[in-house]
């Protein structure tokens, strides 16, 4: 096997940073449930955020996969309104 | 469409409005008539009237910010958050704030004030996002002629459901808001079908359905918020499987599409294929790998194009039901694909066996896009 090139590695961690932000900022990331604790502030369980990818598939039409595919983060990446898409 | 939640909304048809400061990117004047004309499409079609005050609080503050900008909702630099805007409440309610870090412009050439102005003055007004891509009110920004903007369907009906419809009788009845193309309708007809390295792409008015072969789902999208240098309405579309590109073609103009980008020194005029002027629309054109050739088909007749060649095949134009037995006389839309071509007219797909010459099967058009 073959090492992955380092560029790859910071281009997927890269894609996870925007894919947090965005979906923090649009879909409510953060998990609000009582019981969460966390150490990291900002961290993130993979389970709510494959959930929150599959909210914002679904906002957007695409396939609901869960993943971090290149049409979500085609869309993700796209200049858009401030105001969230599933609003408080 | 969507409201916010509680369905807020002015408990008023009068609704204030009053610009704070002005962005350098453009004269305050410009930026004056397009907050007045952003207002102006919400309030053309319900019985909400704008008037702009120059001191105190107005309902609506409009200003321009960058990063923190004094609501706790930072913007983030040039391009990602265009800008955004408060649902109707009193104080910060309504109020709706641009990026000073944009470059805000009239035209095209960087993001239009109009436009994103109109959509976050529906937000103030009540109308949270929408899911439909053809909706003024969807998240993304993609640039659209203001000269040929219209509401759609989808924020005409949200916002009236907010507020009824205009109570102005007008002289001249306004045209239907242009509707989203559904893929269950039954009557549902495409504009062109192509290929797209191994995708397949479904033009209909201003859209079109990607679809990718392992996805049983079809995501709809505009069509400029993909490419945004082609028209927002096509004719006809082929894979060029030699030079790897799309090729679009409006009227007597076509634009070769590679991925995101339009090629330089395009659109080029069709009659560079050997199409005479009198042909003023191509209906469908279709590459058939085997042979090498692209057939462009016009009304009732169609030309064949030697792409290796690069030049008209002898003896054209024909006949289409001379040539394609079992095929109608006109079609909308063609593609080939492992030895067949689909032909498309109005809701009907017609499978075509090259070798054999003969149509194997007819079907509805709605499977191709996921119904």
């Amino acid at each position: 096997s073959s090492a992955v090139p380092l560029s790859e590695i910071e281009k997927n961690e890269e894609d996870w940073q925007l894919a947090q932000t965005y979906l923090n900022r649009f879909y409510k990331l953060k998990d609000s449930s009582a019981g969460f604790a966390s150490k990291n502030r900002n961290y993130v369980s993979k389970s709510s955020l494959s959930n929150k990818i599959k909210k914002m598939q679904e906002f957007f039409g695409l396939e609901i996969t869960g993943n971090l595919d290149s049409a979500t983060m085609g869309i993700m990446e796209k200049p858009r309104c401030g105001v969230p898409d599933v609003a408080e | 469409y969507n409201h916010f939640p509680g369905t807020i909304k002015w408990k008023k048809d009068k609704i204030t409005y009053r610009i704070l400061n002005y962005t350098p990117d453009i004269s305050s004047t410009d930026v004056d008539t397009a907050i007045w004309r952003a207002l102006k499409i919400w309030s053309d079609i319900t019985p909400l009237k704008f008037t702009r005050i120059f001191e105190g609080e107005a309902d609506i503050m409009i200003s321009f910010g960058a990063r923190e900008h004094g609501d706790n909702y930072p913007f983030d630099g040039a391009n990602g958050l265009l800008a955004h805007a408060f649902p109707p409440a009193a104080g910060i309610g309504g109020d709706t704030h641009f990026d000073e870090d944009e470059t805000w412009t009239m035209g095209s050439n960087g993001y239009n004030l109009f436009l994103v102005a109109a959509h976050e003055f529906g937000h103030a007004l009540g109308l949270a996002h929408s899911r439909d891509p053809g909706a003024l009110m969807f998240p993304t920004y993609t640039f659209a002629s203001v000269n040929e903007f219209r509401l759609s369907q989808d924020d005409v009906s949200g916002i009236q459901a907010l507020y009824g419809a205009s109570n102005e009788i007008k002289p001249n009845p306004r045209p239907q808001p242009p509707k989203t193309p559904e893929k269950c309708d039954p009557y549902l007809s495409f504009d062109a079908v192509a290929g797209l390295r191994g995708e397949m792409l479904f033009f209909k008015d201003r859209f079109f359905w990607r679809r990718h072969p392992q996805m049983p789902e079809a995501q709809l999208t505009l069509i400029n918020s993909f490419w945004p240098k082609i028209p927002a309405k096509i004719d006809a579309a082929y894979e060029n499987f030699e030079r790897d590109f799309l090729v679009v073609i409006q009227g007597n103009k076509y634009w070769a599409v590679n991925g995101y980008d339009v090629m330089p020194g395009y659109p080029k005029n069709i009659r560079r294929f050997g199409i005479p002027s009198s042909v003023r629309k191509i209906d469908a054109a279709v590459h058939i790998r085997t042979t090498s050739k692209t057939l462009f088909f016009a009304g009732d007749q169609y030309w064949s194009f030697d792409e290796t060649k690069r030049a008209m095949d002898e003896g054209y134009p024909h006949l289409i039901t001379d040539d394609w037995p079992g095929i109608p006389a006109r079609v909308d839309a063609a593609f080939e694909q492992h030895g067949y071509i689909y032909f498309f007219r109005g809701p009907a797909q017609f499978l075509y066996n090259i070798r054999e010459q003969r149509v194997l099967q007819i079907d509805r058009i709605n499977q191709w896009v996921g119904c």
